[in-house]
């Protein structure tokens, strides 16, 4: 019995654009601690994504409660994170700069 | 409440571009 040992040939592309797919998690274990996620993101751009993503409040996730959620955290890199993710048109800010909102959120 | 949408509105955008 022969196990998957052609990782390339005679398989049909999954995945065309690589960007495109941002959004589609599946398969890729989420909210643990993997390094490679799936959609472009790094890690901490993807946690601080989620958890905006997570935030029940109407006027989105502060910033004083992603720096305590994610405490392990610089505030620099989270910063840069939501810079990067306001950016790129994932989050955006609501009532003042301090609170944002996930765009893809379902 | 307004500016809310506008910001969401210009997210939705990028996002939408940059997923061309």
């Amino acid at each position: 019995s022969q196990s998957i040992s052609q990782p390339l040939a005679g398989r049909p592309s999954l995945h065309t654009s690589g960007i495109g797919d941002a959004g589609n998690f599946g398969g890729n274990s989420f909210g643990g601690n993997s390094l490679m996620p799936a959609n472009g993101l790094t890690v901490t751009q993807n946690q601080v994504l989620n958890l905006i993503k997570a935030c029940p409040r109407p006027e989105g996730m502060n910033f004083q409660d992603l720096k305590s959620q994610l405490h392990n955290l610089n505030v620099s890199v989270i910063k840069q994170a939501v810079d990067f993710l306001s950016n790129e048109g994932h989050i955006y800010s609501t009532v003042d700069d301090d609170h944002f909102k996930s765009t893809d959120a379902e | 409440l307004e500016r809310i949408q506008k910001n969401k509105e210009a997210a939705l955008l990028r996002l939408a571009s940059r997923n061309v």
